[in-house]
């Protein structure tokens, strides 16, 4: 995997905000998204997963610490247009990244970031990936002990 | 944005897998994928949201359709071990994902993507996203519509 996985990021001052119970319907994402963009809010990564009933779903998406207290001010404006239960600010997060190439053809390489982290006891709360890049969430505590052991698991530890 | 989003790739042939309640631990997403990379099964995109109780989440993934039926297997050979609650597979799906370079200091991109989405009546069932690119799953019968209708948003029609 080493000329697979050419790096390892992390970046410990994302803030997560995750908005619970969002309509599952056309046009609130576009709400949410536009809304910020608007307010010159830069937004990093973003997850939605499937909706349970049909009806609403979680979205959550990293920005910078600093733009966390006006990305709130701007949602909760907007809170009854798209509805949601609840916002979660969360400023304890650290966005971790192994980067690569072609990493859709090699299986293990998420495997190996999930493994590693795992064996160290480090819970995975966001997973997002595309194929040049694994990310995840996890509590900021565990930042040094996470860029480590995934430096030692790809073989990135001699300079 | 031209200079931004250089292109709009879909692929209709992919299936996803989500699984419902999957224990939000450490080691269970290594377990997961570590089980379909020994089938030799290749994963597309991951996505995972924080966790709602604390105790368990959903992670949904991309496979090829063809490799749909051997995934679920594996799974449910896994069941006990990881305590998921549903697995539910979908043929019907198309990610579709707007590919571009430094996105992250482009907040409309996304935006452009949600709204054209949104304004076609197209529901955006989930959503990760990176640097370069954003991708959602859509249902496969919106596939022509979508790719159309964000060709045109960003200014990729003629060629
Ligand atoms: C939740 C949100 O993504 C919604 N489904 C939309 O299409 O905008
Ligand atoms: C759900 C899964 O990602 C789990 N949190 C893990 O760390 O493996």
């Amino acid at each position: 995997e080493h000329e697979t996985v050419t790096g390892i990021a992390y970046s410990p001052d994302e803030a997560k905000i995750t908005l619970r119970r969002v309509g599952d319907k056309p046009g609130v994402a576009a709400n949410i998204f536009g809304s910020l963009a608007k307010a010159s809010i830069n937004v990093d990564m973003i997850v939605q997963n499937v909706s349970e009933d049909g009806n609403a779903t979680d979205i959550t998406f990293t920005i910078s610490q600093t733009d966390s207290a006006r990305t709130s001010e701007v949602l909760h404006n907007l809170r009854n247009e798209i509805g949601f239960s609840d916002l979660i600010a969360d400023q304890n997060v650290t966005k971790i990244s192994v980067i690569g190439v072609g990493m859709r053809s090699q299986p293990g390489v998420a495997t190996t970031m999930f493994r590693t982290l795992g064996e160290k006891g480090i819970n995975i709360e966001v997973i997002s990936t595309s194929e040049i890049k694994v990310s995840v969430l996890i509590r900021s505590e565990y930042t040094e002990l996470a860029v480590r052991a995934l430096h030692t698991a790809y073989g990135l530890d001699s300079s």
